[in-house]
């Protein structure tokens, strides 16, 4: 589950940034998500100075960083002129003050690196809202970023069921990531039941009137 | 050990 869940993650972002290099325009994509999700990997990762797992595990992390970091790149400088910013109006410091009270008041263990994690986690399950609030402005999204938002809403929900198996299997189990979790893939609901009714139907995702 | 397992995950 875990793989998968990794797999469509990294699928998400590369249809992200085939995306915007093919059409060389960063239209309907929401910067300000991209700056989250960037935040959300370098305040997690921190741990690849400290802790190493396995070269599948070090790989991917650079992975994740190295990736949305371009796609903020190719959003803010490269394509900038396709960039919908008067779309993107979303406020992120709704998120991003909120989590980190939240992260400084409910953590595993109050060090520097162990509130930077719980931080990433909180801000992660609501990074996406700014893009889910950009499609509901303009009403539409294209095909292709409907396939983005499709995979990067399944990754956490595989993850779910990967900490149901850890929980059968190790008795392992972290309170703070299934709840975020959880929400994280709650608030992909409302999408997934438009992509699975009109985008698999061939049908452009539009939100009803 | 908590820590440990944590880091394993992406």
């Amino acid at each position: 589950f875990r793989l998968l869940g990794d797999l469509s993650h990294v699928i998400a972002i590369i249809i992200l940034l085939l995306k915007i290099w093919k059409t060389r325009s960063c239209a309907g994509i929401s910067g300000k998500s991209q700056i989250l999700f960037a935040t959300v990997f370098a305040t997690r990762y921190l741990d690849l100075l400290t802790t190493f797992v396995s070269i599948y595990n070090t790989l991917m992390k650079w992975m994740f960083l190295t990736t949305s970091f371009a796609t903020i790149y190719l959003i803010y400088f490269k394509f900038r002129a396709t960039y919908d910013k008067n779309h993107d109006t979303f406020r992120i410091e709704f998120l991003i003050i909120p989590s980190l009270i939240l992260a400084l008041l409910i953590n595993h263990e109050f060090t520097v690196f162990e509130v930077l994690w719980t931080y990433s986690i909180y801000l992660e399950s609501v990074a996406i809202l700014p893009q889910l609030f950009m499609v509901s402005k303009t009403g539409e999204a294209e095909s292709i970023t409907s396939h983005y938002l499709f995979a990067l809403g399944c990754y956490r929900g595989l993850y779910i069921l990967n900490w149901i198996y850890r929980y059968v299997t190790e008795d392992f189990h972290d309170l703070i990531a299934i709840v975020a979790g959880i929400v994280q893939t709650v608030l992909y609901c409302d999408f997934f039941y438009l992509y699975v009714t009109k985008v698999l139907k061939g049908k452009k995702l539009q939100l009803p009137a | 050990n908590h820590s440990r397992n944590k880091h394993d995950e992406l």
